[in-house]
């Protein structure tokens, strides 16, 4: 562990929320305070440390202050938005500020449930920096700088080894002859709220679990954040490869203009001229303007002018995108691609001469997949069931391209727990091995 | 890495304590080596094995959400966060 050598010269402490969380899920006023005043607990669980909720009329006088705040606001260390920094919180000391401490708004905050960030967690580990600890290598430590996920029931919680030294160098070890304080908190905190509930809880809502399952229909890099479309449902990545939230979002709230009942998206991409966004489902085809649907569509699929090789005319399309390394648009159907420089025309259009081509031409990439999208530094990502495969930029012609695990990789998903390989790999059905069998 | 995730690695760095911030009267650049010292040790104090490079476990830890304080504290921390108190 490691310590400031900051630390307050009193040991019965006062803290006060100023303001509470305004992004859902919305944590009640009650719920954040009483997740506050068990991570408070945790600390003086071990130390003669007492914290003090303050009234309202005092509050602005608490040693420990808290807030949610967004971006800039004042001590030097602006919050980002959605993931990248959580909260800080400021040492010991004898300036107003010394042990406040501040959350980011743009937050998901929640707790014991895994769609947001744990408040109880990062709130602990806040309080370690307001009581003059600094960040710790050591593992377990809540003390550790990134954030490690929910910690688990907050009435049981106890702080790990190396925070309970870090901890006691600071204040001493709890006496076991002090006497509570008739306000001593811990006497009469409140129960543990329960986890926050969905607020329509008529049905279970499978596509809700199967985010780890893979089989995303329809995959686009819109706007540098990456959309995963799958049923009625998307699940929505951020530039920084963050999850924005474990529960999905209903594609019909977010994408107006789709017909009603649409559960299936076949591919979209964002057109590089004029950064509409493409909807392909079934034969026809949608142009959005961010969120809305530009009027006068859909449109048949037909304005493409897709005709196979066997001269039949396409009436679905599996993949869509943008090649960033040479900006032209590629359509995938059937195992064959066409290729279209595409300018601002709306309504019919003709794909590049001497296409379709055979999707084999990728090579190490699967030849019907679900959807494709260029990423990070120009390289094609094609999706295929719960797997994708990353086709350096330029690449064609690549050997060994090797395929990796969308749900570990994109969707947050533990790593599956290694199974026995089978000996013999021709029995189909057994092989735990990739798409091409490689 | 791509000169962006270069770039963005360096910025964390000095963001969280492993490299002194560049100096805006000198203008001075972080070296090569300096660069891959707070590289190592970043890793090491992650628990990642210290190749001294932004490769892939380091850059997912870079976008790993976490608090907004510096790892390494130095005295140049300390003084700053009181001159900051006192304005």
């Amino acid at each position: 562990y490691a310590t400031t050598g900051l630390r307050w010269k009193k040991s019965d402490l006062t803290w006060s929320i100023q303001n509470y969380p305004s992004l859902p899920p919305l944590l009640q006023p009650n719920n954040v305070r009483t997740i506050m005043a068990y991570a408070f607990k945790a600390w003086s669980d071990v130390t003669n440390l007492k914290f003090h909720a303050t009234s309202s009329s005092e509050q602005d006088r608490a040693d420990i202050k808290i807030s949610f705040a967004r971006s800039l606001h004042d001590d030097g260390y602006p919050f980002d938005g959605k993931g990248g920094t959580l909260a800080h919180a400021f040492f010991p000391g004898e300036a107003d500020i010394a042990g406040d401490t501040h959350f980011d708004d743009e937050e998901s905050w929640t707790y014991l449930d895994d769609s947001g960030t744990d408040l109880f967690a990062v709130a602990v580990h806040e309080f370690g920096h307001a009581l003059g600890l600094s960040h710790s290598s050591s593992h377990p430590s809540i003390m550790r700088p990134y954030y490690q996920g929910p910690v688990g029931d907050i009435a049981s919680y106890t702080l790990p080894e190396d925070d309970r030294y870090a901890i006691q160098s600071l204040y001493g070890r709890k006496s076991s002859l002090s006497t509570p304080s008739p306000n001593h908190p811990t006497t009469h905190l409140p129960k543990p709220p329960s986890p926050p509930r969905p607020k329509v809880p008529s049905q279970p809502d499978p596509s809700a679990q199967n985010r780890c399952e893979g089989g995303f229909e329809a995959v686009a890099n819109i706007r540098g954040e990456v959309f995963f479309f799958k049923g009625q449902y998307f699940w929505r990545i951020q530039r920084t490869g963050s999850l924005v939230s474990f529960h999905p979002a209903l594609i019909k709230n977010f994408w107006i203009g789709l017909p009603p009942g649409t559960n299936k998206i076949d591919a979209v991409y964002e057109r590089k001229t004029d950064s509409r966004i493409i909807f392909f489902i079934g034969s026809q085809y949608w142009v959005f303007k961010d969120t809305v649907a530009v009027s006068g569509y859909p449109r048949p699929l037909s304005d493409w002018g897709l005709i196979s090789h066997d001269g039949s005319e396409v009436k679905r399309v599996d993949a869509a995108f943008v090649w960033a390394h040479n900006g032209k648009t590629y359509i995938f159907s059937g195992g064959e691609f066409w290729r279209f420089s595409e300018g601002l025309e709306s309504g019919r259009r003709r794909p590049d001469a001497g296409y379709p081509r055979n999707s084999s031409l990728w090579k190490g990439a699967p030849s019907n997949p679900d959807d494709i999208i260029t990423w990070s530094d120009g390289d094609a990502y094609f999706f295929k069931d719960n797997s994708y495969w990353i086709l350096k930029s330029g690449g064609l012609d690549q050997d060994n391209v090797i395929h990796k695990s969308t749900a570990v990789d994109w969707m947050m998903c533990p790593k599956p727990t290694p199974t026995t390989r089978p000996t013999n790999p021709r029995h189909r059905g057994e092989c735990n091995c990739g798409l091409n069998g490689a | 890495p791509m000169p962006d995730q270069y770039s963005r690695g360096v910025d964390w760095l000095s963001r969280y304590g492993y490299l002194p911030p560049p100096d805006p009267r000198t203008g001075k650049l972080q070296t090569k080596e300096g660069i891959e010292r707070a590289i190592k040790e970043m890793q090491r104090f992650a628990g990642l094995k210290d190749t001294g490079k932004l490769d892939s476990d380091t850059l997912k830890l870079l976008n790993t959400p976490r608090c907004s304080l510096p790892d390494i504290i130095g005295s140049e921390d300390m003084l700053k966060k009181r001159r900051r108190k006192r304005r």
